[in-house]
């Protein structure tokens, strides 16, 4: 059974893009098959591997002009990528109202996982609620998202949970979310405090144990086009996202 | 002559907000008459003064329903405040293809700084380029951007330099981007040094000479509704902000 993550959260600049990149190489390390899916228009990890306009990727999918399968790089042991375009934010604009646009994803992930063995999708969401983050809504079986534990982030996050339960109640009726976690985190008491209160109270049980720190090496290694893990296998970058990839590999979902 | 400066980057999270409340503050405190105007449906610069849904703002003052100067709060020594409300989002979707509702923020300024003495007026921008960013563009005579010194900020760069084309050509002759400052910035030489280079090489003169380094001061100061430079006056936060508000101020605009 894939398990298909989306890593969500319309409010930009939170660590999305450097949270799917180094879970999913995490969880590769770990020695499961996993298969990292860029959908966000801006296409950073893409770029991040050093990828740039490549011909096929994840919008030639959605228009149907070829499988998904055929998008795939091998960018490391166990993890493949299916990279973007930036002409993918075209997608958004050309399929308002067609119902049927929700579920393509969908549809090229349950084909390409019925006949080859993958353990994990990671997918990099874009800083939108639209048709795009949808698409990742109806695929997924659990969203995860980043937040910086500031007083303004928890309008991000309840935005989220707004958007999960009108999917869940149209379109994907398994869809959860399945954990918040803090990044770029300072463990600052005045900060961290009341937004670690706040949630415990409104959203109990949806904050992980692991917060990500500040990590100036997480901001560098995209430069030098490696994750975490290959680029400063010590740091506490390295050791946050380590722990987070294993506190999600024990949250498994309900069969 | 009142100086307008919009501070705008499309890309979330760069630290737009946290720089227009602490500019504003600064020039504030160098004994400038300053108007700081929360341009974002997200009211966070509202919300840091610990203001919640404003019975009267800016949102009112584009729909006409009263003049701005029935909205400014005193927030500090020479530093007035027009708040925000969320419900100002419905402005983007009710007024797409109405040339005229592009100057209502002009005029409306026009108006007050006819009247009253103000020396700047800094406008906090949303993370978007639509209609109401575009009414700070018309309005302003200066833009700043902020952003991460990280090899994907470029492309937020790009964004605000094509915008700023169209406005200049079509509704604005006067505006100019008059500067890019780095915010959250650790000083490696890994990133910057790239980011750096392509700024000199494409962008000539724009960086300025200020970078606002990462500091968890300036994070926690709007949970304790103040600015930096009465929250932690000692810190590298307040310096680098004063440093960067005096830069401004030698910046001036040419007649
Ligand atoms: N823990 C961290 N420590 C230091 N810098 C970080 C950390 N996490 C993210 N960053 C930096 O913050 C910036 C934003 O991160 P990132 O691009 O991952 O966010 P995002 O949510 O994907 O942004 P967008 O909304 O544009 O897609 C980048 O410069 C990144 O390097
Ligand atoms: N120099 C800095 N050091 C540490 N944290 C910072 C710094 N500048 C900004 N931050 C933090 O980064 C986050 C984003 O900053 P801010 O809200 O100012 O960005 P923004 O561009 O206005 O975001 P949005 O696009 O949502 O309007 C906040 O948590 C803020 O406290
Ligand atoms: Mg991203
Ligand atoms: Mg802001």
């Amino acid at each position: 059974m894939t398990r298909i993550i989306a890593i969500s959260n319309q409010k930009g600049g939170v660590g999305k893009t450097t949270s799917s990149l180094n879970i999913a190489s995490a969880l590769a390390i770990e020695g499961k098959k996993v298969l990292l899916l860029d959908l966000d228009p801006q296409s950073n990890i893409t770029k991040s591997f050093g990828i740039i306009e490549p011909e096929k990727n994840i919008y030639g999918v959605l228009l149907k002009e070829y499988p998904i399968k055929e998008t795939v790089f091998k960018v490391r042991d166990n993890l493949l990528l299916v990279p973007c375009s930036k002409n993918f934010a075209a997608f958004e604009r050309n399929n308002s109202g067609d119902i049927e646009s929700f579920y393509i994803l969908k549809e090229q992930l349950d084909e390409l996982t019925a006949k080859t063995h993958i353990d994990f999708i990671v997918i990099d969401c874009p800083p939108s609620l639209g048709i795009i983050s949808t698409n990742a809504y109806v695929a997924a079986d659990e969203i995860y998202t980043p937040m910086e534990a500031q007083e303004f982030s928890i309008d991000g996050l309840e935005e989220v949970i707004k958007t999960i339960i009108k999917v869940k109640k149209r379109l994907n009726e398994r869809i959860e979310l399945k954990g918040v976690f803090f990044t770029r985190f300072h463990g600052r008491k005045l900060i961290s405090r009341d937004v670690q209160e706040y949630l415990q109270e409104h959203f109990p049980n949806l904050l992980l144990n692991t917060s990500i720190r500040e990590c100036v090496r997480l901001k560098e290694s995209p430069s030098a086009r490696q994750d975490i893990f290959a680029f400063a296998p010590e740091s506490n970058g390295a050791n946050d996202y380590r722990s987070l990839a294993l506190e999600i590999l024990t949250k498994v979902p309900r069969p």
